[in-house]
């Protein structure tokens, strides 16, 4: 999965996010026309017991515009990563909004991620003593292999631009 | 003779020199408005840097956000493919410049002939599952056509140019792509696959970091859809080609799947958090849970302090509790349009204040408080 976010001079936004589901999808590729095909079907499993012609599988893509009430700062932020992206775009936001980072230390600050089974996983890195904290509060810790997660994000406040493409995926954000 | 020729060189060396000189200002003085590594009119931010200055040149060219989203995205197909391409979905949340929020999504779709059992084959663990049995319908292209409809300035052929290109001349294995294809699980199913015919050399060793990337079978498909537009992808040869390869690949996928493939435009949904408007697409994306979790943290009412000594623990111990309840909540996750059902009690802050009322500070719940629901979780 891939997310852009673009904030245009004109004040309009777009926050996208698109994908083939897993790494290179089905794997299969469609010589004629040079196109990899999605497996896209496969977010059915596990969360439905039947699907039906037409129907989209269930997603995590949240391509999200934040705007104030006073219209003064847009935020314009999303993610991939499957499951990671609730998490990852959340605790950016959490983060960048009211903890006081700025938008660039939001995103690169260390993920905790709550999987299906409702254990914890820590990014490597996570401060060492507060996972134990969490320890003691009863939550389950697991040491997930893969953090896949990537949050891209543009911001305009003040009449000043960031932008931000997340070190995890070797991005970098453009603008003038 | 000469004297008027020397005063013409002069003339026009003076012009050069001012015209340098006010753009020199220019850029002096948006980047004094902006100091650091901000920017005073508009930004990309794409997953490569090369995606992004793509995406960027088309705004200075006068293109729309949406121009620029459309040429960003047909170059990550490139530099990323392992992530996105022409063969999957995406989903558009779009403000225009009156503030007026829509989200066209042209996610992927069940075909007409889907294998009846085929959730029967899902994975017991978290793997790649592959196999044309899982494609579903590629509705990428008809979203960038609809979203440029709507919102592009520039010519839709003129998005395409760049990539075209790019595809064409190639250009150096990008480092994170790399990573994957010699990736000990990920490298076998390339070289035992036909993306091997992409990210190989020759002798089937996968391409790495200072090997060039070309796709020029991409390129000649993406030039008839520059100028014949989407359609020759949905209607037209490049239809009939993808669907006889995976077809003779096994797949289900038909002529009309790919015919009757239909774009949704809706209006975002809008949730209030606190002083901010949150713009999101419906259901069945994932903006419900984020918002679950942003309004339950919201009403712990947040702030710097939050992270200043034992608060800390406190605050992400309450963060870890939210996502528990937004996990209990994921099954709900579904097509509106196949399972109508209201969700939007997720979205409501008086639902929030329910859940964070079951929050304890010092200790957390058994798994089924949280009405969970097991389930393997997603990675793409």
């Amino acid at each position: 999965t891939t997310h852009i976010s673009v904030l245009a001079a004109d004040g309009s936004a777009v926050s996208v996010t698109s994908t083939i589901n897993h790494i290179f999808g089905s794997f299969v590729l469609s010589r004629r026309t040079g196109i990899i095909l999605n497996n896209e079907l496969e977010d059915f499993c596990g969360r439905a017991n039947s699907i039906s012609a037409g129907e989209q599988p269930p997603s995590s893509m949240a391509p999200t515009i934040l705007q104030s009430k006073d219209r003064k700062k847009i935020l314009v932020i999303g993610g991939s990563g499957g499951s990671m992206i609730t998490t990852a775009i959340a605790q950016s936001v959490m983060n960048h909004l009211w903890l006081g980072k700025s938008l660039k230390g939001a995103i690169s600050e260390k993920v905790v991620f709550v999987d299906a089974q409702n254990s914890v996983n820590f990014e490597p890195g996570f401060q060492q003593s507060l996972i134990e904290e969490m320890r003691t509060r009863g939550h389950i810790i697991k040491g997930r292999e893969f953090f896949l997660n990537v949050v891209n994000a543009v911001e305009k406040e003040h009449g000043c631009i960031s932008a931000f493409s997340d070190y995890r995926k070797k991005g970098m954000a453009a603008g003038y | 003779m000469g004297k008027e020729r020397r005063r013409l060189v002069c003339v026009c060396c003076g012009l050069v020199v001012a015209v340098v000189a006010v753009l020199l200002i220019i850029v002096c003085v948006s980047r004094s408005k902006c100091p650091g590594e901000r920017f005073s009119h508009a930004a990309v931010a794409a997953d490569s840097l090369r995606c992004s200055n793509i995406g960027r040149d088309i705004l200075l060219e006068g293109g729309s956000a949406v121009d620029a989203a459309i040429s960003a995205l047909l170059c990550t197909a490139l530099v990323n493919p392992q992530s996105m391409g022409l063969g999957g979905g995406a989903i558009f949340t779009i403000m225009d410049s009156s503030g007026k929020v829509k989200v066209i999504s042209s996610r992927e779709t069940v075909p007409k002939n889907f294998r009846q059992d085929l959730l029967q084959h899902c994975p017991k663990t978290v793997k790649l599952t592959t196999g044309p049995q899982w494609i579903g319908v590629p509705g990428e292209l008809r979203g960038y056509a609809r979203a440029h409809a709507l919102y592009g300035k520039l010519p839709w052929a003129r998005l395409f140019e760049p990539i075209i290109k790019l595809a064409r001349d190639g250009f150096p294995m990008p480092e994170y792509l790399a990573q994957f294809l010699q990736h000990k699980f990920i490298k076998p199913m390339v070289q035992n696959s036909s993306l091997c015919e992409l990210f190989c050399h020759k002798n089937k060793t996968v391409l790495g970091v200072g090997d060039t990337l070309r796709y020029p079978k991409l390129a000649d498909t993406l030039e008839i859809i520059a100028k014949q537009g989407a359609e020759a992808f949905y209607t037209g040869q490049v239809a009939q080609d993808l669907i006889r390869d995976v077809q003779e690949a096994g797949g289900q996928l038909s002529l009309e799947d790919l015919e009757s493939f239909e774009v949704r435009v809706d209006e975002a949904r809008t949730v209030l958090l606190g002083e901010y408007k949150m713009h999101i697409p419906p259901l069945p994306a994932g903006g419900a849970m984020i918002s679950l979790i942003l309004n339950i943290m919201h009403g712990f009412g947040l702030s710097p302090a939050s992270l200043q000594g034992n608060q800390t623990a406190l605050t992400l111990h309450r963060y870890i509790e939210a996502a528990k309840f937004a996990n209990g909540q994921r099954m709900k996750i579904k097509d509106p349009h196949y399972s109508p059902q209201n969700v939007d009690n997720m979205m409501d802050s008086s639902f929030a204040d329910e859940v964070r009322a079951m929050i304890r500070d010092h200790s957390t719940h058994p798994a089924s408080f949280y009405n969970i629901t097991p389930s393997t979780d997603r990675f793409g």
